[in-house]
């Protein structure tokens, strides 16, 4: 598990 | 990326770029809420912290966040410096720290993650929902709009409006939903409907944007 989620949106 | 997106991402530029034509052909910034420049760029310095994490997206992000970064540090400085004598600040009134204090708040209260990034990222996605109030609150006030600013506020609140159909086609094709980006970016698109209906009733109609007094 990553510690940031993933935002690919702007 | 889908087209609702992709349209949804090129209308936000094509926002900007409108918003720059303006300032800069007509040499002023009248009718140009400084308050709510300011607040999209902290909503960009803060959402696209990412940047300067290493986690890359893609190519496409990237350029994009950073012409989102500068494009509206440079809007701040035509408005502040450049053109500082066409902004009349005794009609940009509405308060801002009623928009960015309950931001935080929510931000502390829904994030994904409680880290820095992850509460600043909420913050940014809940300020920018409502960071367009101080424009409208502006164009209420003077009750009309030159042509080229409504086009300006058309083509933002098409942005938010095209994320819409883009959440509803992830949700079909790879089954992710946001429900912190979504239930801010409906809010977000809400506070556009009453400009939608004057700005396709008039202004597209070849009418001057003038609200009933």
């Amino acid at each position: 598990d990553d510690d940031t989620t993933r935002h690919d949106e702007l | 990326m889908n087209v609702f997106r992709l349209l949804g991402d090129l209308s936000h530029l094509a926002s900007i770029l409108i918003l720059l034509h303006k300032i800069q052909t007509t040499r002023s910034c009248r009718g140009i809420s400084f308050k709510t420049q300011a607040l999209y760029v902290v909503v960009f310095l803060t959402r696209y912290l990412d940047l300067f994490l290493g986690d890359w997206v893609s190519l496409y992000n990237t350029a994009m966040k950073l012409f989102f970064i500068g494009s509206s540090c440079y809007i701040l400085y035509l408005m502040k410096l450049r053109f500082r004598p066409t902004h009349d600040p005794a009609i940009d009134t509405f308060r801002v720290e009623y928009l960015v204090g309950p931001s935080l708040i929510l931000a502390l209260i829904f994030n994904y993650k409680y880290t820095l990034v992850e509460i600043l990222w909420a913050f940014s996605i809940y300020l920018e929902a409502v960071a367009i109030m101080p424009q409208l609150f502006m164009l209420q006030r003077t009750g009309e709009a030159e042509t080229i600013t409504t086009h300006y506020l058309a083509a933002l609140g098409a942005y938010r409006g095209l994320y819409i159909p883009n959440w509803i086609y992830r949700y079909f094709s790879d089954g992710t939903v946001d429900p912190i980006a979504v239930i801010a970016g409906l809010v977000q698109t809400g506070l556009y409907l009453d400009f939608f209906y004057v700005y396709f009733t008039r202004v597209l109609q070849g009418q001057k944007f003038e609200l009933p007094a």
